[in-house]
C-alpha cells in the first residue's frame, strides 16, 4: 500500500492548476516531474505483484516502458526477440485496439494467447524523430499488432526468418518521386 | 497524378501530391474537402499565462514533403513541414477515425518573439460560427465566435486569442448534414475562428514575463535547446445525427485508457499465460 499511497497523494498534487496548466516555475516542473516518476515506478511494482498472480508467469519481468510514446523501450530495443507483451485493458468493457511496438527492423512472428498467429507489421519510425540527436537512435521501427483485451491479455513476440512469416509487407511511395 | 489516395476499408484520405496537404476524407459515409495548415502566431507579450498575439496567423505556405506507407493493418503518410515540425498523418484498417502525430520544436527564438505554434483544418461545413468544446472531457459547452453567454463581449483587441477555449478532449462543429471533431491527448487551446475551420494549439515558447505570478517566461529547454512536443490528434468525420456523439465517447475513453503494455522475457519457451 506504500507505493499505491505515494502515487495517490502525487495524483493529489498534479491536481493543481498550476501542475495542469503548465504555469509553474521550471524547477517545479521538474520535481513534478520527478514526483511522477517515482509514483510510477513504484506503483509498477503493484502492477508486476499483481500481473505474477494473474499469469502463470510468476517469475515474469512484466517490465513498463515508460518512453513508448517517443517509440523506445529499453526492452525490446536490442530486438524483440522471444518477448512476451502482457496487455491490460483499463476500460470496464472489451476493447480492440492496435498496439506499437519499437523495434528494430526485422521480421517478428506475434501470436495469441492460443498460439494463433496474429497478422502484423513493421513500420519505420519517422526520420525526424531518429534525427533528434538525443535520442537512442536503436529502435527504427515500430512493431504494429491489433489486440482484442478483455482484462489481461498477453501476445507473444518471435524474430524469425523472412520465410517464416506470412505477415504482409509495407510498400513505400513518394509520390513526387514516381511523377 | 495531382493526388495520392490513401484509403482501407473506412476511410479515405486525399493527399494534394503538390502542396503535400491533407485535401479531403471521407468516412462514415460523409465526404468533405479537409485542408490542414500549420502556422504561428507571434508575440511580444505572450507569457506563461496569456496568448497575447502581435498579428495575425503566418501560415507555413511552403510544399511539404511526404511519403506513404501502405500496409495492411495500416497506412501511413509522413509529412516534412519545415525544420520544426513534421507529422505522421495514420489510418488503421477497421478504426473510423485519422490519427494525426505531430511533432514541433525546438522552437526558433533568433527573431526574439513568443511563439504560438497551431495546426487549423478547414472544410467546408457551414457552422455559422457555432463550435462545442468538452468541459473536462464531460459535456460539450456551446460556443460562439466573438460571444459570451452572460454577456456583451468586445474582442476587438484580442480577436483570436479571445476565441480560444481550453480542450481537455474534444472539440466539434457541425452543420446539418456533417460533423467534424477533433480529439486530442492532452489540454491544449482550441478554436473556430472561420466556419468550418478548427484550430489548435500544440506547442509554445516564450520570451516574456508579464509578472503575472509565475516569475519566469515560458522558454523550456532540454539538451540547450527548446523543447520538442510530441502528441496525437484525432479527426472524426461523421454525419450529424443525434446520438454521434456516444461514438465520441467510447472513441474518447478508449483513447485515454489505453492498454497497459508489461514486457517479459520468454527464453524462448513457449508460455501459455492463464
Amino acid at each position: 500500500k506504500i507505493d499505491l499511497d505515494y502515487l495517490r497523494q502525487v495524483m493529489g498534487v498534479m491536481q493543481h492548476h498550476d501542475a495542469i496548466t503548465g504555469t509553474e516555475k521550471q524547477a517545479v516542473s521538474d520535481d513534478y516531474d520527478r514526483m511522477m516518476y517515482e509514483a510510477i515506478v513504484g506503483a509498477s511494482n503493484n502492477a508486476r505483484d499483481a500481473l505474477r498472480l494473474l499469469t502463470n508467469m510468476p517469475y515474469g519481468e512484466f517490465e513498463s516502458c515508460l518512453r513508448l510514446n517517443i517509440s523506445e523501450c529499453a526492452f525490446t530495443k536490442d530486438g524483440a526477440d522471444n518477448v512476451l507483451v502482457t496487455l491490460y485493458n483499463p476500460l470496464a468493457h472489451s476493447s480492440t485496439q492496435y498496439v506499437r511496438i519499437p523495434v528494430k527492423e526485422e521480421n517478428y512472428q506475434v501470436t495469441d494467447e492460443k498460439g494463433r498467429t496474429v497478422p502484423s507489421e513493421v513500420v519505420p519510425v519517422p526520420w525526424q524523430v531518429l534525427a533528434l540527436e538525443y535520442r537512442s537512435n536503436d529502435t527504427q521501427h515500430e512493431l504494429v499488432f491489433k489486440a482484442t483485451v478483455n482484462k489481461v491479455s498477453s501476445y507473444s513476440i518471435k524474430k524469425v526468418e523472412s520465410s517464416e512469416v506470412k505477415h504482409s509487407s509495407i510498400k513505400k511511395i513518394n509520390p513526387r518521386e514516381d511523377n | 497524378n495531382s493526388e495520392t489516395v490513401v484509403e482501407n476499408s473506412v476511410v479515405k484520405l486525399v493527399m494534394d501530391n503538390h502542396t503535400g496537404r491533407l485535401k479531403s476524407v471521407e468516412m462514415n459515409g460523409v465526404s468533405e474537402k479537409i485542408v490542414q495548415n500549420f502556422g504561428v502566431y507571434k508575440s511580444h507579450t505572450s507569457c506563461a499565462y496569456t496568448f497575447r498575439q502581435d498579428g495575425d496567423i503566418e501560415l507555413f505556405e511552403n510544399d511539404f514533403e511526404f511519403t506513404v506507407y501502405e500496409g495492411s493493418l495500416v497506412k501511413e503518410v509522413h509529412q516534412h513541414v519545415n525544420d520544426w515540425i513534421s507529422q505522421v498523418i495514420r489510418i488503421y484498417e477497421g478504426v473510423s477515425r485519422v490519427e494525426l502525430e505531430w511533432m514541433v520544436g525546438p522552437i526558433p527564438i533568433d527573431d526574439k518573439l513568443g511563439s504560438e505554434f497551431v495546426t487549423n483544418f478547414k472544410s467546408e461545413i457551414s457552422s455559422n460560427g457555432v463550435f462545442y468544446t468538452d468541459s473536462n472531457g464531460r459535456e460539450l459547452m456551446k460556443r460562439v465566435k466573438d460571444k459570451r453567454e452572460d454577456f456583451v463581449s468586445d474582442l476587438s483587441r484580442q480577436p483570436v486569442s479571445g476565441n480560444f477555449y481550453p480542450v481537455t478532449s474534444r472539440i466539434a462543429l457541425q452543420d446539418d448534414t456533417k460533423r467534424l471533431v477533433l480529439l486530442n491527448d492532452r489540454s491544449q487551446g482550441g478554436a473556430s475562428l472561420e466556419d468550418g475551420a478548427l484550430e489548435m494549439l500544440i506547442h509554445r515558447r516564450h520570451l516574456f514575463n508579464d509578472g503575472g505570478g509565475v516569475g519566469e517566461a515560458l522558454n523550456e529547454t532540454q539538451y540547450g535547446k527548446g523543447l520538442i512536443a510530441r502528441g496525437k490528434l484525432y479527426l472524426i468525420l461523421d454525419s450529424a445525427t443525434d446520438g454521434d456523439t456516444v461514438t465520441e465517447r467510447k472513441t474518447e475513453k478508449e483513447l485515454f485508457l489505453p492498454f497497459w503494455k508489461f514486457f517479459s522475457k520468454t527464453g524462448g519457451v513457449e508460455i501459455t499465460p492463464s
